[in-house]
């Protein structure tokens, strides 16, 4: 563990925060997407699978079963309790387009042809792409909360955070992981433009807006 | 460096 992977996944921790926070305290779910939502929640039912037969630490196992439950949760809340302010109409990216080339890859490209192997790496191609429905709502719509702007820079600074930790750990520990690399590198991209819009205007104090 | 998958992350 150090400090990068540390600050990464308290990081991550925060924005799920920051989500159930914004749902909670709006009593909306408006701006967030639901398949962006989902995709989440197979990524880490996919990947944590190996709480059943790895063992890490005590910090491992507390997250991920946080992360489960929390991805869940807010499931439950735009699916039933905030349900009526969520607007599919301007969700609707293909998400079979994410999924299918996500399983694709898994079988062609991974470290061994096993079942929970292949799980682990779907779940490390699917969530490279899984913030891309999100992402597309907020250009479609061309605007966004402040709230949920913030959501998606912890979101996205918990991944650029994971860059600096494989540095660190391929000179520290001599390991490197190709695989979670390249999807952590593509995925990190895919917030590039958002991080561009999020210092020029939020972090100024303006709302976020793209340009018409 | 070992091409090792570092399961140890999140």
């Amino acid at each position: 563990m150090n400090l990068f992977r540390l600050l990464g996944d308290l990081s991550h921790l925060a924005s799920i925060f920051i989500l159930i926070h914004k749902i909670q305290t709006t009593r909306s779910c408006r701006g967030i997407s639901f398949q962006t939502q989902a995709l989440y929640v197979t990524v880490f039912v996919a990947r944590y699978i190996d709480l059943f037969f790895r063992w890490i630490s005590l910090y491992n196992f507390f997250m991920k079963i946080f992360f489960i439950a929390s991805s869940v949760y807010i499931l439950y809340l735009m699916k039933y309790r905030y349900r009526p302010t969520h607007d599919p109409s301007i969700d609707t990216f293909k998400v079979e387009y994410l999924v299918g080339p996500a399983v694709v890859l898994s079988l062609i490209f991974n470290y061994k042809f096993e079942f929970t192997e292949i799980l682990w790496t779907f779940s490390i191609y699917l969530e490279a792409v899984a913030i891309l429905p999100q992402l597309f709502m907020l250009q479609r719509t061309g605007e966004a909360e402040t709230i949920t702007t913030h959501y998606l820079a912890a979101l996205g600074a918990y991944r650029a955070l994971y860059i600096p930790n494989w540095i660190y750990r391929y000179f520290t520990e001599d390991v490197v992981d190709p695989i979670a690399i390249v999807a952590g590198l593509v995925q990190t991209g895919l917030y590039l433009d958002f991080f561009y819009v999020y210092f020029t205007k939020v972090l100024q104090g303006q709302k976020f807006e793209l340009p018409a | 460096p070992r091409r090792s998958p570092v399961k140890d992350e999140l």
